[in-house]
């Protein structure tokens, strides 16, 4: 199954 | 002070028409460069960046950097006040807890305006690398809305796959499958039916089909699309927002795990 990742993962908080 | 005038305000509707569905509220951060917006819809699936420069607007001046929060549904109920060929000016004084949108009938015989109130965002920045993509797909912006709409009828996800050859989206689902293969466009006439791939790497990654018929929204913004890929990162779904800016999306991929 393929799981859905959330965008805060690939980009870092500022 | 803070003032911006559009004679289309009618680019405004629709970059409204774009973000309103997957955002209940934002910031507009208007500086002397320009207005932009940068926010994830409420399930931090993706990302939503939007860049109005302030030399694509008919009058601009931004003497200090404004952060402007807003209720997209407020400011929709002020924009459908707008006729599509008034002109338009939104306006606010420095620390100011409201803005003001004026617009005016072409023959400025009928001129309004709308104050609302600001509100007070806790927002979150994200900071966004330069990437290169390893693929980069031009399409017909209501091509692509057609196939995320097609496709969302078989099932959740799209399977978006290029390669040199073409772009394949593909979907699955109880009632069986679906598969849509774009060709790289040969010889175009007209520039805004193109299908161009550059390519430097094959790519197929899995999205959330809810999430791409939001984006495609945005389509009476720009004739043409743009899809960046990279193994394993965000999608970035592009449109052109005429000489003014862009509006981008980024949409976190589904992951065999």
């Amino acid at each position: 199954r393929t799981n859905q990742t959330s965008i805060d993962r690939f980009f870092q908080t500022l | 002070m803070f003032e911006a005038r559009l004679v289309q305000s009618s680019i405004f509707k629709k970059v409204l028409e774009a973000i309103k569905e997957l955002l209940n509220e934002a910031t507009f951060d208007c500086s002397d460069s320009g207005i932009q917006l940068q926010a994830m819809d409420s399930s931090h699936v993706s990302l939503v960046s939007l860049n109005l420069r302030s030399d694509g607007f008919d009058q601009y001046r931004c003497d200090r950097n404004l952060s402007m929060g807003i209720n997209l549904a407020s400011m929709t109920k002020i924009m459908k006040c707008a006729g599509n060929d008034d002109i338009m000016t939104m306006k606010a004084q420095d620390n100011a807890d409201s803005v003001t949108f004026m617009f005016e009938s072409p023959n400025q015989e009928k001129m309004s305006d709308y104050e609302m109130k600001l509100m007070n965002l806790d927002q979150e920045h994200l900071g966004i690398p330069e990437t290169d993509y390893s693929c980069v797909i031009k399409l017909p912006s209501a091509e692509f809305a057609r196939i995320c709409r097609d496709l969302s009828q078989f099932g959740e996800s799209v399977v978006i796959s290029c390669t040199k050859e073409g772009v394949k989206f593909s979907a699955a689902g109880d009632i069986g499958s679906a598969n849509i293969k774009l060709a790289q466009t040969a010889n175009v006439d007209k520039e805004d039916e193109a299908v161009s791939i550059e390519m430097q790497e094959k790519v197929s990654l899995t999205f959330a089909c809810r999430y791409l018929n939001y984006f495609t929204k945005a389509t009476p913004l720009s004739p043409q699309v743009c899809l960046s890929m990279s193994a394993e990162v965000p999608l970035v779904v592009e449109y052109k927002i005429g000489e003014i800016g862009h509006i981008r999306y980024y949409l976190a991929p589904k992951i065999e795990e």
